[in-house]
């Protein structure tokens, strides 16, 4: 089974 | 103030038609250098960064930083009603509430223009960090749109694993499954057909099919995709403009 990452657990705010 | 003329309204279209099915409201920020603007869609699984830079308008002027913030549907509403080859000019005041889209023909007799009202859109612009990738892959967009196409019939996950030679595609579905290989090769004759791989390290990635289905959409704006991999980071494909480029960050399924 694979989970969907999203992209906020990779690219913080600025 | 704004103005910014592109010398074909096609151009701008084909930008918007290239992100707006997955995204909606969008601030753009228009500088001294050009017009960026990023979004991320309401799933928070792809991110949408755009950079149109001053080579990409026939003339360009921006004084002072202006965020023009977009409901993408509605400016793809008033982007249909001008001719593809109408000049297009973004004319926008330093603190506006509203932007204007100027459309003229190439003889100038039929000047049309539309005000689209802005919006105040709350989003946090994302740092994008310079990642690492381990394999940067170059393919005609036409066989990056078939490969999606085909294969996201079968499944709504598409797998995607690089090695030294190779780059395949698979899915695995209710109905069925399916792999697509393509080895890269150089076409000397037409190079925008070429493939090519450049590979630091084997790599294997499953992605939302739903979501290549949506970034395809950028093929609209070059006859080339690249796309970067990386097994710990979002994959990165990118549509290359004259001056500019649409690109897509799209993070993985990971097994849990």
């Amino acid at each position: 089974k694979k989970r969907q990452i999203t992209i906020s657990e990779f690219f913080g705010p600025k | 103030m704004l103005e910014a003329k592109f010398e074909e309204a096609s151009l701008f279209k084909r930008i918007i038609d290239g992100f707006k099915d997955c995204v909606q409201l969008v601030n753009f920020q228009c500088k001294q250098d050009g017009i960026i603007a990023q979004a991320v869609d309401d799933s928070r699984v792809l991110l949408v960064s755009l950079e149109i830079g001053v080579e990409a308008f026939q003339e360009y002027r921006c004084d002072h930083p202006i965020t023009l913030g977009i409901d993408l549907a509605s400016l793809s509403k008033i982007l249909r009603c001008g001719n593809n080859n109408d000049t297009l000019t973004l004319i926008a005041e330093d603190t506006p509430d509203s932007v204007m889209l100027l459309f003229e023909d190439t003889k100038k007799d039929r000047i049309a223009e539309f005000n689209l009202k802005l919006m105040d859109i709350d989003a946090d612009f994302l740092k994008i960090e310079e990642l690492v990738y381990e394999s940067t892959l170059n393919l005609p967009a036409t066989e990056f749109v078939r490969v999606v196409r085909e294969l996201g019939q079968l499944s709504d996950s598409l797998n995607i694993t690089v090695t030294k030679e190779t780059i395949k595609f698979a899915c695995d579905g209710d109905i069925g499954s399916g792999t697509i290989i393509l080895r890269p090769f150089i076409n000397m004759e037409n190079p925008s057909e070429s493939i090519k791989l450049e590979m630091d390290q084997p790599v294997e990635l499953t992605f939302g099919a739903k979501y290549l289905a949506d970034i395809v959409k950028g093929s609209a704006l070059s006859d080339k995709v690249a796309i970067r991999l990386s097994s710990e980071a979002p994959a990165l494909f990118q549509f290359d403009l004259k001056a500019g480029f649409l690109q897509f960050f799209l993070a993985p399924k990971f097994n849990d």
